[in-house]
C-alpha cells in the first residue's frame, strides 16, 4: 500500500532529512518506525501522508504516484483514506474535544448528528467521555494526545499514521491506545507507528529502524 | 524549598484538578512525580512554579507564601530562581534555537554577547550544536524538547521544574538529558521531574505518586 523508492528530502537551508530511502509497507501491516531524535521519522511520515513532497524519488500510495495527483486529488486522498496522529497533536484551539474529533468526519458525507455521535464514541473509547466540552487548553497533555488519536481513527481510515501516539501517556493509558490500534489493525487498517518506546516497538510485528535519514 | 499545604485547584467549569495536597520538597531533592494522564501533575507543577494560584491552601517557595507576593515580585522570582521545561515546550516560533535559549537569560543582567555564548554552550550540551539557527518549525519534536530543556537550564536556576522532559526522545537522547539533570542536581539544583517513564522514575531518589488530584 506504501512504496518509497529512492526518496530523498532536503529542506531549504540544506538539511537532508531523508537520503535515498526505499521502503515497502504491505496492506494490513503494523510496523514500528524507530530511531534517534532527528533521524527523519516524522519527515518520512509526512511524505507517506502526502503532507509534503520528496526532493527526489517516488512515493506511491495504493499504487498511485503521489507526484502525478493534483492538489485536489491529494486532499480527497487524505480526507478519506489517511488518518494522522501528529507528534504535536495540532488540535483546533477554538473547538472543544467533541468538535475536534467530529471534524475528522467532515468530508465523508456523514451528517452533523452522526458525526457528533461517532465523535463521542471515539472519545469514550480513549477514556475521555467526561471531557467532551473541554477545549485543548483545558486538557492535560495526555488528554490532548488522546483527542488527536480519536480524531485520526473516527473515520475508520484504511491507513493510519501515528507519530509518537503514547509519548504523553502513562503506561496504562498507553497500553489502552496500543490495544485500540491492534484491534483496528486486526480489522484491516494498515498502521505505521513512530515510537521511542522500546517495549511498544518490540511488541509490534515489524520494526523499521532509521538513522541519519536512512532506513538501516 | 517547596511546601504545599492543603492545596486545592478547581478550574472554572468545575474540574477539581488537585484536592487538598500536602507536599514538602527539600533543597537539593530530585523527586519523580508520577501518575496517570489527568491526575494533576502539570497543574501541581504550575502552582509550584507560581504560574497559577491555588483555589485553596498555601504554596510556599523558599519560605515565602506565594499569595503574599505581588505580581512583580512573582515575575522576579520566576525569572531568576525557577527554570521551567513545559510539557508542550512553548518556544517562541519566530526565534531560532539560539535566540530561544538566550532569552532564558534576559532578566539576569547578562549582556547580549554572553547570553549568546551561554545559550550556544547549553545547546551543544543537549546535542543541538548544528541546529542553532533553526526555528522551531524547522526542528524535530525531540529537538524542540531539547531546546526547551536548554532554555530552562541556561540560567542555572536553583529550582528546575521539568514536565515530561524525555517524552519525545529516544532512549539515548533521553539518557543524556537525565544525566544532565543529575549533574545539575549534584551541583545543588532542586529538580522536580514529571515523567511517565517507569525506568526514569525508578532511577530517581524519590517518587511522588499522584492519582485523581491527590498525592497517594
Ligand atoms: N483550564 C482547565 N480547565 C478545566 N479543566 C482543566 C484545565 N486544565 C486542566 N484541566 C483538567 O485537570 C486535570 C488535570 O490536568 P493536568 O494537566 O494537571 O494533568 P496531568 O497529570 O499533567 O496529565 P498528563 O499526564 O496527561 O499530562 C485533567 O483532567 C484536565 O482535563
Ligand atoms: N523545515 C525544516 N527545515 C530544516 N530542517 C528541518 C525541518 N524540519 C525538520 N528538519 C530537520 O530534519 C531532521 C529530521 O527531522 P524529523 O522531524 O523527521 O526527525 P524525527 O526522526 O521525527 O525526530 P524526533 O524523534 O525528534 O521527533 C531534523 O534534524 C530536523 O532538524
Ligand atoms: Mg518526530
Ligand atoms: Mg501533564
Amino acid at each position: 500500500v506504501i512504496e518509497l523508492s529512492g526518496v530523498t528530502k532536503t529542506y531549504p537551508g540544506g538539511v537532508t532529512a531523508l537520503r535515498s530511502v526505499d521502503l515497502v509497507i504491505g496492506y494490513g501491516e503494523l510496523p514500528a518506525i524507530v530511531g534517534p531524535s532527528g533521524s527523519g521519522k516524522s519527515t518520512m511520515l509526512n511524505l507517506v501522508g502526502t503532507l509534503d513532497r520528496p526532493s527526489q524519488g517516488t512515493v506511491r500510495i495504493d499504487g498511485h504516484d503521489v507526484a502525478s495527483l493534483s492538489d485536489r486529488q491529494l486532499s480527497a486522498l487524505r480526507a478519506r483514506r489517511i488518518g494522522f496522529v501528529f507528534q504535536q497533536f495540532h488540535l483546533a484551539p477554538g473547538r472543544d474535544a467533541l468538535g475536534n474529533v467530529a471534524d475528522g468526519l467532515l468530508y465523508t458525507g456523514v451528517g452533523k448528528r452522526e458525526r457528533e455521535q461517532r465523535a463521542e464514541a471515539a472519545l469514550v473509547r480513549v477514556g475521555l467521555g467526561e471531557r467532551l466540552t473541554h477545549r485543548p487548553y483545558q486538557l492535560s497533555g495526555g488528554e490532548r494526545q488522546r483527542v488527536a488519536i480519536a480524531r485520526a481513527v473516527v473515520g475508520d481510515p484504511p491507513l493510519l499514521l501515528a507519530d509518537e501516539p503514547t509519548g504523553n501517556l502513562d503506561s496504562v493509558s498507553g497500553t489502552g491506545v496500543m490495544k485500540l490500534l491492534c484491534e483496528l489493525n486486526e480489522a484491516g487498517t494498515t498502521i505505521l507507528v513512530i515510537t521511542h518506546d522500546r517495549e511498544i516497538a518490540d511488541s509490534l510485528p515489524r520494526q523499521v529502524p532509521m538513522r541519519d535519514g536512512q532506513v538501516v
